[in-house]
């Protein structure tokens, strides 16, 4: 309450700082960008090494290891957390195959934020590629996917999404009530509802003078979603072409949607 | 589904010992 009680307080004054325990917990569990890059390069250097030199991987399967070494990180992350632990295995295989490409498409996002060039994507493996170069290739839908995470990736920047709210996106896209089969949704609900929450103090905390930054930033929830079920089904029909590796973490989450 | 995802089951059931 504000200090005079006959005033109507203002939104700063009745704000109280997010708990930062909860919050803090939330961003311990963050990987580290550096480490998952070393891993992504270990990775394809190995696949290199253990190839011909007429058998080299084309830039999509290169693309598509990267993908497939992201989505390992981003199951140990989830796995990790201390939230996700408390659901049984069943409830956070559901929640990751109803996620995991929203969760791609948000780690992809946030790495745009934090390091593209203006005209670039920035990858995992810390490489940026002019955008241009991949739209004289691309086909319609690639060129459909790229513009629109491009655009999507410029809204984020313009809001100066943060580590924090970032995180508690990814929490918001993981722990997501609404999936079927879920049987804890109780305890997804509870976790949803207290990192809804935690974002929105953050949000109003650090950013007073933006009082609909958290709006804006739930608005772009629906808008990921789209974009990954774009990508599933782009990528999809390119393991029915065959182009995908197999044997790997990206093709099985795909089979189980489609199974 | 679920038993076609037995790679994300191993990674979500794996011992962190192993």
């Amino acid at each position: 309450p504000s200090s005079t009680p006959s005033s109507t307080p203002t939104p700063t004054s009745i704000l109280t700082a997010p708990t930062p325990s909860f919050l803090a917990q939330l961003l311990e569990g963050e990987p580290d960008e550096s480490q998952l890059c070393a891993k992504v390069l270990a990775s394809l250097q190995r696949e290199k090494a253990s190839r011909g030199k007429h058998d080299r991987l084309n830039t999509f399967s290169i693309m598509c290891k990267m993908a497939d070494q992201t989505l390992f990180g981003l199951v140990e992350w989830a796995r990790n957390s201390a939230l996700f632990k408390e659901l049984k295995v069943e409830d956070q295989m559901v929640l990751l195959q109803s996620c995991w490409s929203e969760l791609l498409v948000l780690d992809h996002l946030c790495r745009q934020v934090a390091y593209s060039r203006e005209g670039c994507i920035y990858l995992v493996t810390g490489q940026q590629i002019e955008v241009s170069n991949i739209l004289t290739q691309a086909g319609v839908t690639l060129t459909s996917l790229v513009s629109r995470t491009q655009d999507l990736g410029v809204k984020l920047k313009a809001l100066h999404l943060d580590t924090q709210e970032f995180v508690c996106l990814k929490y918001l896209v993981l722990f997501n009530p609404d999936v079927k089969s879920v049987q804890d949704r109780r305890q997804v609900e509870r976790t949803q509802e207290r990192v809804n929450r935690t974002l929105m103090d953050h949000t109003l905390y650090t950013h007073p003078g933006h009082s609909d930054k958290f709006g804006q930033l739930l608005l772009r929830l629906p808008e990921i979603r789209s974009i990954s079920l774009q990508v599933e089904e782009y990528l999809y029909q390119r393991h029915l072409l065959g182009d995908l590796p197999c044997n790997s973490l990206l093709t099985e989450m795909l089979h189980a949607k489609h199974s | 589904k679920k038993k076609d995802n037995a790679l994300l089951r191993y990674l979500l059931d794996k011992d962190d010992n192993t």
